[in-house]
């Protein structure tokens, strides 16, 4: 596996907060679940309507799906296991790497 | 050799830099490679100097790839230029008229030991690698680390945060170095191109303040006519404006640097994709995202050298 195999289960997940009440969820839950903001560039844009795509680890993005659940702010995950995407992002390098 | 090279394909820093010195070698008519300095970790911050080799005095553009080490795509389209450049230099009129005419200093990744990183540790790593005194944490975020408002709104003065601005302005060895030669050059630099990723966006000064620049209108329609050259070829749309109303308000960024240090035209490019891959863009994508840049570059730099 690449990088170890380090990435496996890890979510990509977006979420739009529709008002400054999710945003300010968004941000608590992402300081106490340290995740990896891929985008805004850091935790204080994540603002009412700023698209925010966070990396969370396996275990983290089931407390984190819930809690958005609970809070009832509506989520996307972009991409369920991210070892499989960084895997299938170099394919040629992979299978290179194999051979 | 240069034929086996893909440009569809992500490379690591070593096959990059190998390239570099095969293009220096074999395409001498074209192109100088030279180094600007060393990283943090002691790698070299190599340059191309592209462009017809002139007695006379030539205007420059500036163009650099990978600030951000996990936005790969970034050191991907700088490859790819330099190959549309040699490969196209005979062929096309607007490219032999810009090689002709102006230089450019392309500098495919500005970020090395973080890119290093990314490659050998950490995929999504973003900042350089540069040790803190006090805290566990590594890097500055490169963005962040220029002498222009430095560590005001938009930076984190922790070492942990991603946004981290650094001790003191220009703290990063990689952030000295290119700052040192484009104050040495700042009379020949006519625009300064910076290349990230993701959010399809073709932003430019100011980043840390909503206020417009004193040649609005020319940068204006230089980045009015360059998203519509991009949308040309795929129909992909790009957001433009000034960084601070398009995407956030951020300081010490080297675009508001570069234009602050007197190169007129400063873009910041924020490459596909919006969100589907993110950072993973596909190398299947590589080639159109790159086409269409071109494209775009191509249409700034044809503006530059008319009279706005």
């Amino acid at each position: 596996y690449l990088y170890d195999n380090r990435y496996a289960g890890d979510k990509v997940i977006r979420v739009v907060p529709e008002n400054d009440k999710e945003a300010e969820t968004l941000k608590i839950l992402s300081q106490q679940l340290q995740v990896d903001l891929w985008q805004p560039g850091s935790i204080s844009y994540i603002s009412k309507n700023a698209i925010t795509d966070v990396r969370v680890t396996r275990n983290n993005s089931q407390i984190l799906l819930s809690c958005l659940q609970q809070a009832n702010i509506h989520y996307k995950v972009l991409i369920s296991d991210l070892q499989k995407a960084v895997e299938k992002q170099s394919g040629s390098r992979s299978s290179r790497n194999r051979r | 050799s240069l034929s086996g090279y893909s440009y569809e394909i992500y490379h690591s820093l070593e096959e990059i830099q190998n390239w570099m010195y095969h293009l220096n070698k074999t395409r001498s008519d074209l192109v100088h490679m030279f180094c600007v300095g060393k990283s943090y970790e002691g790698r070299p911050l190599f340059v191309l100097k592209l462009g017809k080799r002139s007695a006379g005095y030539k205007k420059a553009v500036w163009i650099d790839c990978g600030i951000h080490a996990r936005e790969w795509i970034g050191p991907a389209f700088c490859q790819w230029f330099v190959k549309e450049a040699l490969h196209t230099y005979q062929s096309d009129p607007a490219m032999r008229r810009m090689l002709n005419q102006l230089y450019f200093y392309i500098m495919p990744i500005f970020n090395v030991d973080g890119y290093h990183f990314s490659w050998t540790h950490d995929r999504f790593w973003r900042k350089t690698r540069s040790k803190n005194s006090r805290f566990h944490c590594h890097g500055v975020d490169a963005n962040r680390n220029w002498k222009v408002n430095w560590c005001d709104e938009g930076a984190s003065l922790h070492p942990c945060d991603d946004t981290y601005c650094g001790p003191f302005p220009e703290s990063e060895p990689e952030v000295k170095a290119v700052a040192h030669f484009l104050r040495q050059h700042r009379k020949q630099m006519k625009a300064y191109l910076s290349f990230h990723a993701y959010a399809q966006m073709l932003l430019y000064p100011y980043s840390y303040k909503y206020a417009m620049i004193p040649n609005f209108s020319c940068v204006e329609s230089a980045a009015f006519n360059a998203v519509n050259a991009l949308q040309s070829v795929y129909g992909i749309r790009y957001q433009y404006g000034p960084a601070s109303s398009t995407l956030y308000v951020s300081s010490g960024s080297s675009m508001d640097w570069a234009y602050k240090n007197g190169i007129p035209y400063a873009f910041a490019f924020e490459l596909r994709d919006t969100g589907h891959f993110g950072f993973l863009l596909p190398e299947t994508l590589i080639k159109p995202t790159c086409t269409e840049t071109m494209l775009a570059v191509k249409n700034i730099t044809m503006h530059l050298l008319k009279k706005c």
